[in-house]
């Protein structure tokens, strides 16, 4: 308990500066290997430089996603936590540290890539404006009933890999069912960061929401 | 640091009693989605009633898992973490609990299904004799670098969903690099739970161990 109040209390700090320095802020959680670089890789190339990014991406260990999201010219911070116990989320305090590695006042985005684990990353607050989940077609219909906190959080959920669709015995249906059931205010955009599919409508989201913290 | 403490004494208690009843315990864990549940629904099939089998499945909420099992006619308990604070991992004494309600007497093998995740799981010890990571080809080649530990603890590692290689851009070459890198002595076994190519082969890994424990 004494974690998490050390916590919110860092978030909240976040929060202040991200409201001054004028930055939106997303953390994006998922399973282990949803998508979440992809679509970070994909999505970037579409918005920049219109948009003025910075991305902070959590592991446990390897520099792997930052590398490949510095190949999209967006400044990229990874942060292992195997340097610190190797927590399986991320923390307001690792966020506030990374963060002072950027130049927030020409920055309009700031995006977070949570450690891929759909528990832990849905309790540790770290001053994001949006929590965006993204769910791959792969794992299966029930996840949104398994992991309800993560679910609940959220403002968007991205249903990723639909281009496999045709390959599984899987009901999308099924699975916003449950997604409404446990969050029915959540809209839900079906998406593929191989075929770009969806990728309008994610990208309007994204902007109208921008454009509102403004 | 208390916490481990506490459970591995519980786990050393767990390890004591399966021995004694001559039960072999398998733990597989794997990110949420990669295909625990139908790995053990195929599984369960071909080897009752020769092998008098007991299953514990843990979630942070749902019986689905158990519900599942229970279908082919073996034993299954659900452990639901949200009773107590939604651990995201099965501690040793939430083993020991549900493992009472079973004839252990009869029993040969005893299956837990950990919570879907790649971090936490591996670091507490539930009085297993072998653990078994199951890593979807779905989730990319990288997996055994960004979470070195749940696949050094592990004595078999099982490639699941193969039969969706035709459709993903996925060298299971390199995972097979990487797992090494991390765990040189462990076997790999390429599956698929829906097709149940590479069945024949993890069978008889998983009959080999259980005439070794007798
Ligand atoms: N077919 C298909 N594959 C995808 C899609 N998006 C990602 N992938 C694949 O899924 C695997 C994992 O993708 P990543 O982007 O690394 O996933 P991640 O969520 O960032 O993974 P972690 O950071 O390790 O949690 C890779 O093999 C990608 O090529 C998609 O829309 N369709
Ligand atoms: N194509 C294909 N799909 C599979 C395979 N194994 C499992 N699946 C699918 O993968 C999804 C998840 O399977 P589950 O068995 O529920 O996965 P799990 O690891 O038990 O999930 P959690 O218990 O929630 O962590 C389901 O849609 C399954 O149909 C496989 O070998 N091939
Ligand atoms: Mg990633
Ligand atoms: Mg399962
Ligand atoms: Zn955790
Ligand atoms: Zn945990």
């Amino acid at each position: 308990q004494k974690m998490l109040d050390a916590n919110d209390e860092m978030a909240r700090h976040n929060r202040l500066l991200f409201k001054e320095k004028n930055v939106f802020v997303i953390n994006i959680m998922s399973s282990p290997g949803s998508g979440k670089t992809t679509l970070l890789e994909k999505t970037l190339g579409r918005i920049q430089p219109d948009i003025n990014c910075g991305i902070i991406v959590g592991d446990i260990c390897t520099k792997n996603d930052a590398e490949r999201i510095l190949k999209t010219g967006a400044p990229a911070i990874q942060i292992n936590t195997d340097a610190f116990g190797g927590e399986c989320h991320l923390s307001a305090g690792s966020i506030e540290k990374a963060a002072s590695d950027f130049n927030l006042e020409e920055m309009d985005l700031l995006i977070v890539e949570n450690v891929g684990n759909l528990v832990c990353p849905a309790e540790f607050d770290i001053g994001e404006d949006v929590r965006v989940v993204v769910l791959s077609v792969t794992e299966g219909e029930d996840k949104p009933l398994k992991y309800p906190l993560m679910f609940r959080e959220s403002s968007l959920a991205l249903l990723n890999k639909i281009d496999l669709l045709p390959y599984l015995d899987y009901d999308i249906g099924l699975t916003k069912k449950y997604i409404t059931r446990i969050n029915a205010e959540m809209p839900v955009i079906e998406i593929s960061s191989k075929t770009l599919e969806g990728f309008d409508q994610w990208i309007e989201w994204l902007k109208n929401r921008i454009i509102q913290k403004k």
